[in-house]
């Protein structure tokens, strides 16, 4: 049984990409099979796995909008990924006006998904097609919030659109938790972040909390997961305590 | 003359919202006459000043769909703000239709752009319609891009998308400047990056750099820009000094 989750939050910069590759390299390391899809343009997700977008003949975009099998573009890396390149930005609009254009993800992903335990789907910063493909496809949605205050408010707008989601497209999709990550302890800001998120959300808030380290943005720069980069590191556990919530969460669901 | 800059980056957290509010007040502070557009449906703009997007009657979707007088919806903060709430997301999809639809923006302001010296227009984190009628209004882009390596490389992308909009919407927009912000002293990997900044695009880069400290997490709790929260900082004066090589280079436009 293959569990689909999408990292999603239309706030930028709060480690969707980050927390899709260390994610599903933890689960890689507990002898998972784990694919992760890139849904964004910017193609960080493919960067951090050493792969250079501008040089990819297929991606994508030629899934989504040429239908070309998935198999044809997953790269094997730490884990295998279906890469993205800057054309993904023109799916939106090649899509816009094709029946059941939200169910393009979903229509690829089933001649791959038996082969896997776990596919994770990193999304770009906002609420358009791409990540609607997303959730469309997705068992469930994890949720990345930066511990700082402008990060905080995003979450009721992601709530309206998965509830347009369930009601149209995908009823059983929701949010399976939500991650405070660059978690600063050494500031009251950090600290009164994590207890205004802990206060609204309450059990939804996943007990792992990601500390804020140079070395995630370390990691990238040579095409590594935060495993790979320092495997003793705390940075490194913080990933495996999360896969491991995410497990038993699963298993009862 | 007014001169409208649009602060852009499809690239998410590298610091628009922080940059449009800080460069505003450090013009006002120098006695400009300055607007402040949130084109972001997070709002994130408007809610560093104070206003709380849910309880907004009018905002700027009113002012591009349903053509509202900009006059309107702009209330007095630190500086004029033309504030945004989670009824903007809606605004793609009400204009995709609509002929014109990417100079809705560029219409509204008519009516007041001549009050001011500078308007300053915040974008959500892609280059989707919002960030498309931004660019249309503008005579230049401030581009912010944070000191780490995922960051470095959007600026592709929105090369692309510069180029369209002169080809058909706007003939003179081009980059400002590109501002590296979040910069970490300490850190290798921020200085290698900012390194990396300065031999792919030279000139383009401004000469100031704005430094990361947690006290631009901290303002937009209390409603404030860097200047009010910490007026005699070296966050504030870093705003100062940008806003200093902004004045400057206009001059010579
Ligand atoms: N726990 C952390 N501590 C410090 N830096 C981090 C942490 N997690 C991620 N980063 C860094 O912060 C930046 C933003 O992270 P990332 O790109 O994963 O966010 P994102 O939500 O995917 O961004 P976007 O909205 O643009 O897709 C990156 O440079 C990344 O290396
Ligand atoms: N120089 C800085 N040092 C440290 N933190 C900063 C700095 N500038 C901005 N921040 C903080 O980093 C976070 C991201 O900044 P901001 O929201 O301005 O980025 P953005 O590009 O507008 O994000 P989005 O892509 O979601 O619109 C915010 O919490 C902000 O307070
Ligand atoms: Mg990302
Ligand atoms: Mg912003």
């Amino acid at each position: 049984m293959t569990t689909v989750l999408a990292f999603s939050n239309q706030k930028g910069g709060v480690a969707k990409t980050t927390s899709t590759l260390n994610v599903g390299v933890a689960l890689r390391e507990m002898h998972y099979r784990v694919l992760a899809i890139d849904m964004d343009p910017q193609g960080n997700l493919s960067m951090s796995q050493g792969i250079n977008p501008d040089f990819l003949t297929r991606s994508m975009f030629n899934v989504l909008v040429q239908r070309v099998p998935l198999d044809d573009v997953i790269q094997r890396c730490e884990i295998d990924i279906a890469p993205a390149s800057i054309d993904l930005a023109g799916a939106e609009l090649a899509l816009s006006s094709v029946i059941g254009r939200e169910r393009a993800l979903e229509k690829a992903l089933m001649q791959v998904k038996h082969r896997y335990d776990f596919v994770l789907i990193d999304t770009p910063p906002s609420l358009g097609l791409l990540t609607i493909n997303a959730l469309t496809a997705s068992d469930g949605v994890i949720v990345p919030v930066q511990c700082e205050y402008l990060s905080l408010r995003g979450l009721a707008q992601l709530e309206k659109t998965l509830e347009m989601i369930r009601e149209n497209l995908n009823p059983d999709v929701r949010i399976r938790g939500i991650l405070p990550t660059m978690f600063d302890a050494r500031t009251i800001h950090g600290r009164e972040a994590i207890e205004i998120l802990k206060e609204s959300f309450g059990e939804t808030v996943f007990k792992t909390v990601v500390r804020k380290t140079i070395k995630f943005a370390e990691a990238p720069v040579q095409g590594r997961s935060i495993m790979a980069y320092e495997p003793e590191g705390a940075a490194a556990d913080a990933y495996r305590n999360l896969a491991k919530e995410l497990l038993n969460a699963n298993a009862s669901e």
